[in-house]
């Protein structure tokens, strides 16, 4: 038996918008810790690691580990039928090859429910080491998104370069090339607005751009975005969910042949 | 063109 009340339904529907055009479909996860998923991309060059916690919900039932294999697109295609301020219920039964999703309205006027088909996935879950990273960069999410989306009009792989002068990013393409340098800068009205730059040694490493762009999917779940960056090793961007976990992206760099 | 590098080659299936 699962049972779990989401009272901001809108963070899930957030969620599949930022995950379904980078997998098609994926296992979620349900234990005593709280509701995840991870999955590749079908090219296995990027991957994606969700986390909402138990004490995130207003209701929180799992009795055993369970693991749901969903197309996302059809799951994104019923969360699209709840209202932005819907309470959403997960809830599945042992053995059952559906999961049905409840939303309701804010003063309980309208309650609806869907059951969608779950389907078998074979997971290829990889295990992630803690890291410790050359650099990390906390910046606004729009930012970072706004700077992948110009810097993809430009070029395909952006170079991600991070100095004591701040962090770079540049591009070329067949129209010219780019760079955009932002400096640390704390001194700003609210800390989301903030740019944070700690770095324990200088890295530079070369992305597909049309990955970022994908991760920037996510840029409605918060204000803020880590990039964490180690010359051995895949960058990570993350956005945190308010109260509840994360969604992080993980990609391997592009290497010079 | 800088070659892709796949995830396998940094994160382990478990």
């Amino acid at each position: 038996m699962l049972e779990l009340r989401l009272v901001q339904g809108s963070l899930l529907k957030k969620v599949l918008e930022a995950t379904k055009d980078l997998v098609t479909d994926a296992n979620f996860d349900c234990s005593a810790t709280g509701f995840s998923l991870q999955a590749m991309d079908s090219s296995h060059v990027a991957l994606v690691a969700l986390l909402l916690r138990s004490e995130g919900f207003e209701h929180y039932r799992c009795d055993r580990n369970i693991s749901m294999g969903m197309n996302l697109n059809n799951m994104s295609k019923m969360l699209k039928c709840a209202g932005n301020d819907d309470i959403i219920t997960i809830k599945g039964d042992d053995g059952s090859d559906t999961v049905t999703f409840m939303f309701e309205s804010p003063n309980q006027d309208k309650i609806s429910d869907f059951e969608m088909k779950l389907m078998d996935i074979d997971s290829e879950h990889l295990g992630i080491p803690e890291a410790e990273y050359h650099a990390i960069v906390k910046m606004p999410s729009s930012e970072f998104q706004r700077i992948c989306k110009d810097l993809s009009s430009i070029g395909d792989t952006v170079v991600i370069s991070v100095t004591k002068e701040g962090v770079k990013f540049s591009t070329r393409g067949d129209i010219g090339t780019a760079n955009i340098v932002c400096r640390q800068n704390k001194t700003v009205d609210k800390p989301e607005e903030a740019t944070i730059i700690e770095m324990n040694e200088p890295v530079s490493l070369t992305f597909a751009l049309r990955y970022l762009n994908s991760f920037t999917k996510a840029t409605p779940l918060s204000e803020s975005v880590t990039v964490s960056l180690s010359s051995e090793l895949p960058v990570v961007v993350e956005y945190k969910i308010a109260d509840m976990g994360y969604i992080r992206f993980y990609l391997a760099p592009k290497i010079e042949d | 063109t800088p070659m892709q590098n796949d995830l396998g080659e940094f994160f382990a299936m478990v």
